[in-house]
């Protein structure tokens, strides 16, 4: 009689910490569980069939259009997040990725402020092998942007991607810059936004929920770079991003070489989350 | 944020008048779900909690003609306690050469907090030189260069190959410049980067540090301190340095930091300028949270 009741009880406090540490928010944890919960009434759930039944329920909430769209010509990309997130780094594996499917790809190098950032991304550039388009300290990144379409126009490029400056969503005045680039992107040059795409680190808590309400209602959010998942963080703020507002994970970073990036895939991630 | 849940519950006490015990009770279970609302550690709080309740069942408080004061003055002690004790606890240069060593997660903000550091050392009347001991991330020697000379500081910009012939270098160069206090900048790591971990072993076992800090970013929510851990077995840390402080993430890794390591939290980052670090004062952080 005990020996069945421990096989099939669910231990519904386990299960609530194995979400919240694989860094799913508290309030998207607890509508997960009672949502699952409630299903209860078919039956007395064992521990197994709450497992199927919560990645079932992962796996329909992260199902959702991760196609990384390069329609345009050319196809322009920005990328933005907050400091240290890991966007210089995506932007170089994006490019080296977009380059290996025959794109001809120009970088534009808008981060005018952070020490270094410029040579960084020029590095990188050089060791994909695509042109980068440099700016110089202090120089407006919308004149940076606007430069860099012109020469992806006259060079006919396939795709421009552009790397932004760190920007906590609480800083209104580098929010509000942001907004000004997408403005100079699509309305003063006139090209539409293939893919604006905000990187979430993962090993970032609650917080990155915040990040992705502010940035996506002061421009459009078009998909997610989740980046370091190699460090033993599971990424789970993305669910909570995925509930709430919609937004895709179009790629997932697992380490530090320019191979380390590869397209969404729901199963590997809800998998990721769950062991 | 914490700051909001406790002074809502302080405000409630001190409108009370005389306090019961039942009353210390609520106020408290209030403010262990702040703590843990915040990311500060479940044992961590656990242990807070219960010597919190010990100390607001004080005849002091009990008997107290406005016991809600007393309760809240307790709650701030104690934090001040669970965060170091008073006083800040920044780098004492006590001989010459002193080392520094700044470790910590990729993208924490290790390299920019450096220059910060050299900074605030040289206003204090001492010769920082910033050591770029970053020899995997594009560019890492040039972000600190820039950054030293916006400092104003010595810079050991010397090309090396080696990693001991870096810091051999930057030894005898701050020897002939007369400059007491080396601040070494590392590659980011995480405990599952193996190389990484035996090599940072390694400039432990060749750097000598006087002070290794761990940088750790505020929106790292919980995980900063298992993380921590598992740098403090490879490195030995002496403290660390919240980034990012001015994100409005809880930071409550800050509250369990010195109970879980045993060492304070020395600094925090600010901003994303030079000037953007200060002390990290706990009756400071304390009237922040208590309100
Ligand atoms: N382990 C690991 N490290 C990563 C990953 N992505 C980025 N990094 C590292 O994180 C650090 C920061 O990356 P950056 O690309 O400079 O980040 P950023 O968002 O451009 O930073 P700022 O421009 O300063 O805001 C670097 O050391 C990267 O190598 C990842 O997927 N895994
Ligand atoms: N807002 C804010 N940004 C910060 C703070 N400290 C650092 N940053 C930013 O965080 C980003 C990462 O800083 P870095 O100094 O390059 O981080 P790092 O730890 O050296 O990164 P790696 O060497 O790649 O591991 C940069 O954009 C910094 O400007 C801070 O206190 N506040
Ligand atoms: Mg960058
Ligand atoms: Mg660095």
């Amino acid at each position: 009689q005990e020996r069945r009741s421990r096989s099939t009880a669910p231990d519904l406090d386990a299960l609530e910490e194995l979400l919240i540490d694989a860094g799913i928010d508290v309030d998207t944890t607890m509508g997960i569980l009672q949502e699952v919960g409630k299903s209860r009434l078919l039956g007395r759930p064992t521990a197994e069939q709450i497992i199927t039944r919560i990645r079932a329920k992962l796996s329909s909430v992260l199902d959702l259009d991760s196609t990384l769209h390069v329609d345009g010509s050319p196809a322009v990309l920005l990328v933005t997040g907050v400091n240290g997130a890991g966007k210089t780094s995506s932007v170089a594996k994006l490019a080296n990725m977009l380059k290996h499917q025959n794109y001809k790809v120009l970088l534009v190098a808008a981060d005018t402020f952070r020490a270094g950032a410029v040579d960084q991304l020029a590095i990188l550039a050089n060791r994909v092998g695509v042109p980068v388009m440099r700016s110089v300290e202090g120089q407006d990144p919308s004149s940076v942007v606007f430069n860099g379409l012109q020469k992806a126009v006259a060079d006919r490029m396939d795709v421009v991607i552009i790397d932004t400056a760190g920007r906590l969503e609480n800083k209104k005045n580098l929010i509000s810059e942001l907004q000004k680039v997408t403005r100079v992107i699509e309305d003063k040059f006139g090209l539409p936004l293939s893919e604006t795409l905000l990187v979430i680190d993962a090993t970032t808590g609650e917080n990155a929920l915040m990040q992705a309400r502010t940035f996506s209602e002061a421009i459009h959010i078009s998909g997610i770079i989740l980046t370091k998942v190699d460090s033993g963080a599971k990424g789970g703020s993305i669910v909570g991003i995925a509930r709430e507002l919609k937004i895709p994970v179009k790629l997932v970073c697992n380490g530090e070489t320019l191979l380390s990036i590869k397209p969404f895939d729901k199963d590997d991630i809800v998998n990721m989350i769950l062991l | 944020s914490v700051k909001k849940a406790f002074g809502g519950v302080f405000d409630g006490l001190r409108r009370k008048g005389l306090l019961s015990q039942g009353d210390i009770d609520a106020a408290l279970a209030e403010v262990r779900v702040s703590l843990l609302a915040a990311d500060v550690d479940y044992r961590v709080v656990k242990s807070f909690i219960a010597r919190t309740r010990e100390a607001c069942l004080d005849e002091r408080v009990l008997g107290s003609m406005t016991p809600g004061d007393q309760v809240t003055k307790v709650v701030y002690e104690q934090l001040v306690q669970e965060l170091g004790g008073p006083g800040s606890k920044g780098i004492a240069i006590t001989h010459i050469p002193y080392r520094v060593m700044l470790v910590g997660l990729q993208g924490s903000g290790k390299t920019t907090t450096l220059g910060k550091l050299a900074l605030l050392l040289k206003k204090e009347g001492h010769y920082p030189l910033l050591i770029p001991g970053d020899l995997g991330r594009p560019a890492a020697y040039q972000q600190l260069q820039k950054l030293a000379a916006d400092a104003g500081v010595e810079f050991f910009g010397e090309h090396v190959d080696t990693l001991e012939d870096l810091l051999r270098g930057a030894d005898r160069f701050a020897r002939e410049k007369s400059l007491d206090v080396q601040l070494l900048d590392t590659q980011g790591r995480h405990e599952f980067d193996a190389e990484l971990m035996d090599q940072l072993r390694m400039v432990v076992t060749m750097y000598r540090p006087d002070d290794t800090l761990i940088v750790l970013d505020s929106m790292m929510g919980s995980k900063a301190i298992p993380l921590s851990q598992s740098f403090d077995k490879v490195a030995p840390l002496t403290g660390a340095i919240f980034t990012k402080f001015d994100s409005p993430a809880q930071g409550g890794a800050v509250l369990s930091f010195k109970d879980s390591i045993g060492k304070p939290v020395r600094y925090i980052g600010v901003g994303e300028h030079l000037q953007d670090i200060e002390y990290f004062v706990p009756e400071r952080h304390a009237a922040r949270i208590v309100g």
